[in-house]
Order: structure tokens, then sequence, then C-alpha cells
């Protein structure tokens, strides 16, 4: 980790931050809870705790803007640059700005939360039936007053469960009208409008009278955004317009004609070649509470860290089970000290943590947090160069690693002329390879090539010929090997088990385990079948919310690997002889012979 | 099969960054977080200043150091990120 120079920090624990005005992108109830959320990752671990206050100065102001938006740092239109802050002191330090010429969502595409209807501010269900037809955006389809609906769940026919989609028809924000919905046409400077509009403004936000005349009651909304809203281009939060003509030829749907980038485009009026008004359709976007969480970090005093992992790298990439990384946990106690920990929290719905239920209508104010008795500054570990890992804290006491070799069983037994093994897995920085009571070694580091035959019960007493998976404690070092239903835990030669999985609140589906992937912060993923549970390896209990189905995160490896490991960094699916690697980012990138290019068999 | 008609590529109004050349994406990257300034662009000599900045740029972000403008470094400088310069103050 990294801190600003001098360790710029706040001298006083309990912050208070303000969000200054919404991106039209999200509903505002969407945006105060991705926030609040934001800043619960970093109270979670710090005696550090955060009050939203609605007017005047708070320590962190929070604004969107676009372009040249008031500090001197422009933003670059949509892609590029998607945020920035301040480190911690007064005036504009401290504060977070948002590009709002991205598309923000909670990563994983357009959220539309819903507004009266029946469905209690649900969010819409895309696609839904209605009347037998799919929907996959808003419709008007069955009103007469031109209001925007969807239903909240996949069958209208059937639940008859819906609410109305975000319009300027419904509802405007902010302005001078508490959000009074449009009245078009109205006079605006003489001319009349009859859609919103960005005339007579510099920061493109659009807005509209909330009377039939501008000119002469003065009052106005901004217009939220509806769901086929474009992104950047030319005319920002205008709807599509289909079909449009390009090239003379007529589009009924986004296209990537006309770019190299493959982006998604259209026209907001019925002509692209003589209007030449255009913007890039909503993608998956960028996750508001990840951003924020990684802006609020250097609100707090981190600068960026190089480990690719953290929250503080400088890059985005979408995480569906966000937690916090120990490099970023390190820096912010390093200037804050410990929390008391996590807080006790009621049990989370099954979903994921994205998709928690909406708050109700009105943003409600965060939870008054009972001020943390300060932590009695421990001796922190003084920052060296960022990533260095001398600054890591083990937080167990480290156990005694097996020092003496072990003595090959049987040398000349091949571990290239196995027809498959066991288990797979990294211990200490070398892959382990089991098969029938015996082990191989072998390890890229120290280029050895592949060592063994030893015996497993030399190593580790008391284990079955056959083991089903193993995986490494991080932290502890300690080894977790699973044969059936049974696991057992060494650390050095001490043993604890056999004991049942159940033990871990594994259900009895699961017959056997096929493979872990440690996550850090003492998580690790134990594989079954086509579904995986989180294990929490210091109370040897899996996470409510577990099983989860392997291929909702882990798309494009066989579902019925054999092994699953963890190796440098990438995760490793394997079956016959073959595996396929994926990043951290969940994407493949190869496939190819576990012989050959893992054990490096000649 | 090949698509009969070559794919026409539009300048569409208002597009910023997409068509920028690599080189002078690079630079503006590399002087905007921090990796190097103008003034070290002058003096040194704009390819030695890039291939020093270029390594530093890797280093820091975890990327294969080979000092040069490699697809990987390119697509690193393409993706979307914060804007807090990763050097300096």
């Amino acid at each position: 980790f990294l801190t600003f120079e001098g360790d710029l920090k706040w001298d006083h624990m309990d912050l208070t931050y303000r969000v200054i005005n919404y991106s039209p992108d999200l509903d505002r109830a969407v945006i105060d809870d991705a926030f609040r959320r934001a800043f619960q990752v970093w109270s979670d671990v710090t005696p550090l705790t955060f009050m939203q206050i609605h007017s005047g100065e708070a320590d962190i102001m929070i604004m969107f803007g676009s372009q040249e938006h008031g500090d001197g740092y422009p933003f670059d239109g949509k892609d590029g640059l998607l945020a920035h802050a301040f480190p911690p002191g007064q005036g504009i330090q401290g504060d977070a700005h948002f590009d709002d010429d991205e598309f923000w969502t909670l990563g994983t595409g357009l959220v539309v939360k819903t507004r009266h209807g029946n469905a209690n501010g649900a969010e819409c269900h895309f696609p839904f039936i209605f009347e037998g037809r799919s929907y996959s955006r808003c419709t008007t389809e069955g009103r007469k007053d031109g209001l925007p609906w969807c239903a909240t769940t996949a069958n209208y026919d059937q639940d008859k469960k819906y609410g109305f989609c975000p319009s300027e028809l419904l509802y405007t924000n902010d302005g001078n009208s508490d959000g009074a919905p449009c009245v078009f046409p109205f006079v605006f400077e003489g001319n009349s409008y009859d859609t919103c509009t960005t005339d007579g403004r510099s920061d493109g936000y659009r807005w509209c009278a909330t009377t039939s005349s501008f000119d002469q009651d003065k009052k106005y909304g901004f217009c939220p955004n509806r769901d086929t809203a474009v992104i950047g281009g030319n005319s920002q939060g205008d709807p599509c317009v289909f079909p449009f003509t390009f090239l003379g030829q007529s589009y009924s749907a986004c296209t990537s004609q006309g770019r190299q980038d493959g982006k998604l485009w259209c026209a907001t009026t019925n002509n692209y070649d003589t209007d030449k008004k255009w913007g890039f359709c909503p993608d998956r976007g960028y996750s508001i509470f990840l951003v924020a969480a990684h802006e609020f970090g250097h609100a707090l005093g981190l600068d960026h860290s190089s480990v690719r992992e953290a929250l503080m790298y400088p890059m985005y990439s979408y995480i569906q089970d966000f937690e916090l990384h120990p490099d970023d946990v390190q820096g912010i106690q390093y200037l804050y000290g410990r929390g008391s920990g996590p807080k006790p929290t009621a049990p989370a719905p099954a979903p994921t943590e994205e998709s928690q239920p909406m708050p109700t209508e009105e943003p409600q104010p965060v939870p008054t947090q009972e001020p943390q008795p300060a932590p009695t500054e421990e001796s922190q570990p003084m920052p060296t160069e960022a990533g260095s890992t001398s600054t890591t804290e083990e937080e167990e006491e480290e156990t005694p690693e097996p020092t003496a070799g072990p003595i090959p069983v049987d040398p000349s037994r091949d571990a290239c002329t196995e027809k498959n093994f066991d288990a797979i897995t990294e211990i200490n920085g070398e892959l382990y390879f089991f098969k029938d009571g015996n082990y191989w070694t072998h390890s890229s580091f120290w280029k050895s090539g592949i060592q063994g035959a030893f015996s497993v019960s030399d190593t580790w007493p008391g284990l079955p010929d056959t083991i089903d998976a193993v995986f490494q404690d991080v932290l502890t070092k300690r080894v977790f090997f699973f044969a059936g239903r049974q696991f057992w835990v060494f650390s050095g030669k001490s043993v604890l088990g056999p004991r049942g999985i159940e033990k871990l609140g594994i259900g009895k589906e699961a017959g056997r385990i096929s493979g872990a992937l440690q996550r850090g912060r003492g998580k690790v993923l134990l594989f079954s079948g086509e579904s995986y549970w989180r294990l929490d390896v210091k109370v040897q209990r899996v996470d409510k919310g577990y099983p989860r189905a392997t291929d909702d995160v882990f798309t494009g490896i066989p579902l019925d690997a054999r092994h699953v490991f963890l190796y440098q960094g990438k995760y490793h699916f394997c079956r016959g002889s073959f595996y396929w690697r994926m990043t951290p980012r969940y994407q493949v990138d190869r496939v190819g012979y576990i012989k050959y290019d893992i054990l490096q068999c000649p | 099969p090949l698509q009969g008609k070559p794919q026409a590529v539009v300048t569409f109004p208002g597009d910023l960054v997409s068509t920028l050349p690599d080189l002078e994406l690079a630079e503006r990257y590399l002087q905007r977080f921090g990796y190097t300034t103008e003034t070290e662009a002058k003096i040194g000599g704009r390819h030695v200043s890039l291939g020093k900045a270029l390594l530093k740029m890797q280093k820091q972000l975890g990327l294969e150091e080979t000092g040069e403008l490699d697809a990987a470094t390119l697509e690193a400088m393409r993706a979307p990120r914060c804007g807090v310069p990763d050097v300096g103050t």
C-alpha cells in the first residue's frame, strides 16, 4: 500500500459526507445506498464513522460532473477516467468527483428502480412477459398516458407486479419544483420545447420546465434518464430513436457499424445522416459502489497500490462478491488503527450483496454508529515500496513448516507416466501432485523440475491413500486435505481430524470436494459438482448464502472439473489431460495440457 | 466468408479519445499519471524518456517490464481507471 506524501490523514474519526448532486443514470436511493456501503468498507476495519449530511460543508463532498467540472482536472467523456478524489484536508481536499459521462450502474448493467405501482420500489425485471409478449425495456404499452412502466417479476400476466420507470413525465430531480414532472410543451427564451433540453446550460444536464412557461414562472427540474438513454456521444441522456437511418441504411437496434472499437451506439433522431445526433447504448456500466469505495480510500489518505487485486489498484475491474484486500486493510489501519471488527449485521438475504433490496423511497441517513473507543495505537509498520510484502503483518502465528525435506520413496516412479492425479494444489509456492498415497512436487521457481515420488504418510501421517482435494491456508500455512466427506487439518505434522465436512456446514449434496480456491482474507472457495461454498478458514464454517452455482461466476470452464486449484495467482480447472486457466477477472486466458504446460513433461 | 462491402469508418462528432494514435496516447497517459514530465521528455529525447517512463509504469501496475509500448501496456492505457496520478503529488 502507499499513503500520500506526509501521511495526509483526517485528525478526527467521526467524518461527514454530503452528496451534492446525483447522476441521472440511477435512482438517488440506489446511489445513496451504494455510497453508504462504500464508506462501510472502510468503517468495518477502522474506528472511522461516516455520517451523511444534506446541507452545509461536509468533510467529504461528493459530486458528479463531466469534462471540466470546476477543479482544473477535466474528465474525458465515456470510459477512460472514471472518477478522482483529493487527499484529506480542508476545502476541496477530501472530496470525490465522479465522471457523469460514464454509465453508472452496480456493475452488471442497467438498474431501473421503479416508483409507485404495487412493487414497493423494486427494480424492473428484464425481460418480462406482458400479454404474451416479451419486453426487455420499459414500455408504454397498455397505457394512454405515455408513462413507461415495467414488471418487477418475469411475468406480469401471471404475477401482476409492476412499477413506473424513471421518466420526466413522472418526476424531476432537484431544481426548484419539489420533484414535479415536466410540462410539455414549455416556453424557454421564447422557444417552445416538447422534450427535455440542455439548452441554456454548459454542464450538459437535461432539464425541463414544470409549468408551461419557464420564462414566466422560472420553475424547473432535471430530467431522470430513461432506460434507453444514451451515454456520451453528443446527446447524452436522450433516448435512442428506432428505426434510424445511418449511411442510407435503416437500423432498429443499437449497432457498432461505422466504429472500429466495436462499441454499440444509436442515433437520437430518426436520421443520423442529416442530424448527426448520437450516443453509446447502455452496457454493463461501472459499479458506482466499487469506484466510490476506491475514491473514498483516496479521500481517507490512501494512494494507489500496485497490488492488482487490491481495491486501491488504479484500474477498474468488476468483482461480484467484493472483499477488502489485506493490502488495503493494512494501509488504512496504518493510518487510523484497527476498528473493533465488523459490525454485527442482520442476516443478509441470499442474493449477492449488490442486489440488496433497495431502501425505502427516502434515502435513510446512515445509521448513527456508536463512536468506537479509540484503539490504543499499536506500533504500525512503516510503509515501504508499494506492494512490498515486508509490510505485511501475519495475523496468525506461523505454523512450523516441515523442515527436513522428504526422502523419495521411489524416485523411479515418474509423474509423467501417471495417467491422472487424485489432487493438485500449490503449497509454499510449489505445485503438489497427489496419487495413490504418493506425491510429487514441481517448482517453476527453482527450475529443479519434478521431485519425487514421496510418501504422503511420511509427510502427513494418517491420511488415506486417495485424496480428493488439498489447499494451504495462505495466512496460517495450515494444509487442509479432503477425501470423500472427511477432512484433515495439518499444522506441520500435527493433525486435527478426520472430521466430517458437515462440520464445515457443507450439506449432503456434496459427495466429494474437487478443489479449492484461496480468495484472501481468510476465505476459500470449495468446489463440489457444479456448486461451490465459501469457507471462512478461521471459524472453519461456510458463509451464509452458499452453495452457489459455479457457472454464475466462473463461466467458460468445465463444470465437471476434476481438480480446481490456485496457482501463481490464477484459477486452474482441470478435466482429463487438459486445464483451463482463469484470471482474477474471471476470464479464461489459457487452455492447455497439464502434463506438458504445468508439469513440463518432455 | 468475407463481408460484401468494406466497413465504413465514421468519425462521430464529439468522440474524444478513441482515435488517438498509440504514441500520442502513451505520451499523454505517462505525463498525466506522473510517470514522466514534459521537461523530461524534452531533455532526454522522446524515445529515451518514453522507455524509462514505460518501465516505471509497467513496474507500478504489475505489467511485464519491457520498456516497450507493447500490446499489454497499450491495453492497460486504454483501460478505465481512477484519475488520481500514480506517481507524485
